[in-house]
C-alpha cells in the first residue's frame, strides 16, 4: 500500500487545491519558515481521522479551515484526499481488491465532518477500519510531528510507558 | 495485559540497541523498567554516546538527546511498520556528521517503507529521490514548486 | 505590586512590539493581558507574520514561534540589560531568511552587550568577531581550538 | 563591565583546565554535537551561584564534576572561574574600584562549594550581591539555554506572567 498523491483544499494555509505527487520512496520538502509544510503532516493526519484539535495545533477543529490572509477571505470547507496505490493488496477487508484506494475528510465550520472512501460517503470508523492491522493511523509512529522528539526526551518514566502502550 | 507489555517492551528495547549506535556511529543503549511490578513499571532510557561514561540521558547535549530519541522512535515505529512514514524536521539539532549517519538510516529504511520527510538540512535535501518545494509567493497562501536539489538551497536561503 | 508589574509589562510589551517587526521584516505582536485582576492576570503573546492573519500563536510554525520566542525574549532581556549575553542555539530552527535578520540583530545589540552564542548556523557564524571550536578529539574531554570561520565550517562538517 | 575570560577545570567535560578568552563583542561558539559548547554556559550558571542540579541538567550537584571517560579516571573537584573588566566601574560596592575582577567557585563531590572573590574566600551571597543591578545572575534574562525558547512557547498565560515576575 503507497501514498500516490496528497490532495488539499481549504485546509490551512492551502486555500486553493493542490496535488502533491508522491512517486518513489524518498520525498524530501523543502521551504521557508511557516510556508505550509508541517500543515501537510496535520492535513495526513486530520484525513486519517485525527479528532483532537490541540493536535493539530488549534484551539478548536474550525482551526483547520483557511481562515483568510492580509489579501484573501476566509473560506467555508477544507477537504484533504490521499489517494493510495494498493496493488501489492496491503489493505485488508473489503478494499483488498481495489487497485486505487482514496480517502477524504471534508469538513465546514460548524464542526461536522464527511468521510469518503473512493468517493462513497462512509463513517470515520470505515477509515480507521481500514487502516487497522497496517501500523498506520493519526497516532502511530509512522507520523513523527516537528516536537515528536522533545516529547521522548522529556517524558517521565509513566509517560515513556504509555506511549509503548499505544504503540503495542 | 502483562505479556504484551513484556512482548513490545523487548521488542522495542531490541530495536533501539542495535539502531542507537548505527545513528551515532558506537556507544549503546538500552531500556530499563523501574519498578517491581511488570504491569505499572516505568520506562527508562540508558544511553551513552561513543567514548563516554554517563547513564541517563539528563546531562547529554541537545543533539546526543534528539538522536538518542530518533533511535527509540524508529524502533517503536518497527514494531509496526506503516508502509509509509512522515518525518518532520527531525534532523534539526544534529551537526553535519550526525546528520550524514542518520540520512543514511533514512536511505536504508527507504528500501521498504516510503519516507515523507520535511528539512531545513541540507545533507538530508541530497539523498531526496524526490523534492517537494512549498513556498508563499503571495503571503498566507500555500502554494507547491518542483525543485532539483541546487533550486531547493537557492530557495530555501531567500 | 501593581503599579510594578503594570510597569514591567508596558515596557516588555512596548520592546516586544519594535524587535518582533525587525526580526520577520514586517508584521505585528503585542502582549495581552487576561483576567480582571491585574495582580492575577495571564500575559498572552499576539503574533502576527506578515501577510497573515493568525491571532494567537498556536497555529504558528516551529520557526515562527520559536522568531516570536526570541522578540520576546531579547524585550524581557532589554528591561534589566547585563554587561553580556549568553545565546545558545538560538537560531536552530530558523531558515536562512530569518537567521540573517537575526543575525543583524544580534550585531546591533553587540554595540552596547557582549554577546557569546552558540550555534551550528553557518549565517550567525559568518558575524562573529572572534570563533570559538570546541572539541572533542579525545572522547569525553572536551578542548578549545582557534578557528577561523572557514575552519569552522570544515570542523562543524566532519 | 566586560567578560574577559572564563576558566573551567574539572568542570562537566573540561577536565583538564582550560581558558576561554572572550574578547570583543561578537563571539561565537562552535563545534559538534555533544563536545561541550553548553557545558560552558552551565559553567557561567553554576560560578554565578546556581544552585539547582535541575538547571544544569543534573540529578545532583555534584554531577558537574568531572565523572570519567574511557579512558579517563573521574577527578574529585570541579572548579570555575569568570575574570570581569571592571575599567568603567560597572559594579557597584566594594569593588566599584577594581580594574579587574575574578569571581570563583570550587565544589567536591561532598557537595560543599567554596566562593572566591578576587581571590579570597567569601560567602555565595557576596556573588550574589556582586550582581546586583547588573542585569546578571544564574536565572536572569542574560542567558538564554538551549530549550529558553521552547519554555516561552509553550508556558501558559499565568507561567508566561510568572516570567514577566522574575525579570521584574
Ligand atoms: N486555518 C488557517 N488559515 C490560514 N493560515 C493558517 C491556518 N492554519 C495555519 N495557518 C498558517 O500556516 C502557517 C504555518 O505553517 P507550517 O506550520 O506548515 O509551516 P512550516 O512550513 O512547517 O514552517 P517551519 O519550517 O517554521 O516549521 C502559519 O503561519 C499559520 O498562520
Ligand atoms: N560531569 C560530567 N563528566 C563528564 N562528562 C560530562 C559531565 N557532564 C556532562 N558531560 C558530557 O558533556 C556532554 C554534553 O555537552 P554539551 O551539552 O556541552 O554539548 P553541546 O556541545 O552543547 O552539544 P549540542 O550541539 O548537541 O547541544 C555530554 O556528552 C555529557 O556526557
Ligand atoms: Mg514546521
Ligand atoms: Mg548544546
Amino acid at each position: 500500500m503507497r501514498l500516490k498523491k496528497i490532495k488539499l483544499s481549504g485546509f490551512k494555509s492551502f486555500v486553493d487545491p493542490i496535488t502533491i505527487p508522491v512517486s518513489g520512496n524518498l520525498i524530501g520538502i523543502v521551504g521557508p519558515n511557516g510556508c505550509g509544510k508541517s500543515n501537510i503532516i496535520d492535513a495526513v493526519r486530520w484525513v486519517m481521522g485525527e479528532s483532537s484539535a490541540k493536535h493539530l495545533r488549534g484551539d478548536s477543529m474550525a482551526d483547520v479551515i483557511f481562515s483568510g490572509s492580509t489579501a484573501r477571505k476566509p473560506v467555508g470547507k477544507a477537504s484533504v484526499e490521499l489517494i493510495f496505490d494498493n496493488s501489492d493488496g496491503g489493505v485488508s477487508g473489503q478494499y483488498a481488491a481495489y487497485a486505487e484506494i482514496s480517502i477524504r475528510r471534508e469538513a465546514g465550520r460548524d464542526g461536522q465532518s464527511d468521510y469518503f472512501l473512493n468517493r462513497t460517503r462512509c463513517r470515520r470508523k470505515d477509515i480507521t477500519d481500514l487502516f487497522l492491522g497496517t501500523g498506520l493511523g493519526p497516532h502511530s509512529y509512522s507520523i513523527l510531528e516537528q516536537n515528536a522528539v522533545t516529547r521522548i526526551i522529556e517524558s517521565k518514566p509513566e509517560e515513556l510507558r504509555s506511549f509503548f502502550e499505544e504503540a503495542a | 495485559t502483562r505479556t504484551r507489555f513484556r512482548e513490545t517492551f523487548d521488542k522495542v528495547n531490541s530495536g533501539f540497541q542495535t539502531l542507537f549506535p548505527r545513528l551515532f556511529g558506537g556507544g549503546q543503549a538500552h531500556l530499563e523498567l523501574i519498578g517491581e511490578e511488570l504491569l505499572e513499571s516505568g520506562v527508562r532510557v540508558m544511553a551513552r554516546p561513543p567514548g563516554k561514561r554517563n547513564s541517563t540521558i539528563h546531562l547529554l547535549s541537545g543533539g546526543e538527546k534528539a538522536l538518542t530519541a530518533v533511535s527509540l522512535l524508529f524502533a517503536l515505529f518497527e514494531l509496526n511498520p506503516a508502509p509509509f512514514c512522515l518525518l518532520d524536521e527531525v534532523d534539526a539539532p544534529l551537526d553535519d556528521a550526525n546528520v550524514v549517519r542518520y540520512s543514511q538510516m533514512l536511505r536504508a529504511l527507504s528500501e521498504k517503507t516510503q519516507l515523507i520527510y520535511i528539512t531545513h538540512n541540507k545533507i538530508s535535501m541530497e539523498i531526496a529521490e524526490l523534492l517537494v518545494g512549498v513556498t508563499m509567493s503571495e503571503p498566507g497562501v500555500s502554494r507547491l514548486v518542483a525543485v532539483d536539489v541546487e533550486e531547493a538551497l537557492e530557495m530555501v536561503a531567500q
